[in-house]
C-alpha cells in the first residue's frame, strides 16, 4: 500500500511539466526514503534525476519499495487538472496495475480522483557517484533560462566557460557569434539574485542548448538554479524543490571531432 | 563540428 499526501501539490505539476517533454515513459520508485526517477531521454545523452523526501509529504505510507512504471505526458494531463493550491494524494496497491492522483481543493469543497493504468518499462539505472566538481555556479534560474534562449537563436551549442573573472556562455552561428558573462554578484538583501561562483580549477565545457532549454522548463520550481561542472564530465543543473528535495538534469557534453 | 557523447560513456550501469 502506497499513500502519498502532498500539501503543495503544485509542486509535483511543475515537476511534471519540466520533464514530460524530455522523457516518455520511466519508474517513479517509492521507498522510506522518497518519491524518486531516474530517466534518460531517448538519445541517452540527457538523465533526469527527481527526489521528494518523505519528509516533505504531510502523510506518507509506503509499506514497502514499488516502482511504478508511467507514461509521464498522460501524468502531465491528470497533474493538470489538479488546481494550484490543491492538496494531491497518490494512491496505489501493492503489485496493483494502477496508479490514483487524488487532488482535494483547499477548503475540502472539491475532491476529483484520477485513476491512471501503469506500463512495463525496462529502464537502465546509471550508477552516478558523489562526485567533486571543479567548478560551481549558482545564479537566478530566470537569468539562466534567459541565457539558454538568447543564445539558442544564434547557435546550436553552448560553451559555458568558468573562470576567475565569471561565467561565460558562448556559442556561434551562421549569422553571427554570442557571448554573455555574469560576474559574481553575492547580493546579500536579495540572495535569490545571487550569482555565486566557486572554482577549483577553470573548466570549459560545450553542449547542446536544446537540451538546456529543455532543462530550464523547471525555472518555476525555484528561484536559484545550479550548474556543476567538471572537465570532462556530464554537467549538472539542479533545481531545488523547496526544502523537500531536488530536479537533477545531467547532460553529456559535446566533444570536438 | 562535435560529436555528441553517451551518459553510459561516462556512468556505470547499476
Amino acid at each position: 500500500m502506497l499513500e502519498l499526501r502532498l500539501v503543495q501539490g503544485s509542486l509535483l505539476k511543475k515537476v511534471m511539466e519540466s520533464i514530460k517533454d524530455l522523457v516518455n515513459d520511466a519508474n517513479f520508485d517509492c521507498s522510506a526514503t522518497g518519491f524518486s526517477l531516474q530517466a534518460m531521454d531517448s538519445s541517452h545523452v540527457a538523465l533526469v534525476s527527481l527526489l521528494l523526501r518523505s519528509e516533505g509529504f504531510e502523510h506518507y505510507r509506503c509499506d514497502r519499495n514499488l516502482s511504478m512504471g508511467m507514461n509521464l505526458g498522460n501524468m502531465a494531463k491528470m497533474l493538470k487538472c489538479a488546481g494550484n493550491d490543491d492538496i494531491v494524494t497518490i494512491k496505489a496497491d501493492d503489485g496493483g496495475d494502477c496508479v490514483t492522483f487524488m487532488f482535494e481543493s483547499p477548503n475540502q469543497d472539491k475532491i476529483a480522483d484520477f485513476e491512471m493504468k501503469l506500463m512495463d518499462i525496462d529502464s537502465e539505472h546509471l550508477g552516478i557517484p558523489e562526485t567533486e566538481y571543479e567548478a560551481i555556479v549558482r545564479m537566478p534560474s530566470s537569468e539562466f533560462a534567459r541565457i539558454c534562449k538568447d543564445l539558442s537563436t544564434i547557435g546550436d551549442t553552448v560553451l559555458i566557460s568558468v573562470t576567475k573573472e565569471g561565467v561565460r556562455f558562448s556559442t556561434k552561428g551562421d549569422i553571427g557569434t554570442a557571448n554573455i558573462v555574469c560576474r559574481q554578484n553575492t547580493s546579500v538583501d536579495k540572495p535569490e539574485e545571487a550569482t555565486i561562483i566557486e572554482m577549483e580549477t577553470p573548466v570549459s565545457l560545450t553542449f547542446a542548448l536544446r537540451y538546456m532549454n529543455s532543462f530550464t522548463k523547471a525555472t518555476p520550481l525555484a528561484t536559484q538554479v545550479t550548474v556543476s561542472l567538471s572537465s570532462e564530465l556530464p554537467v549538472v543543473v539542479e533545481y531545488k524543490i523547496g526544502e523537500m528535495g531536488y530536479l537533477r538534469f545531467y547532460l553529456a557534453p559535446k566533444i570536438e571531432e | 563540428q562535435f560529436s555528441q557523447e553517451k551518459l553510459q560513456d561516462f556512468y556505470g550501469v547499476n
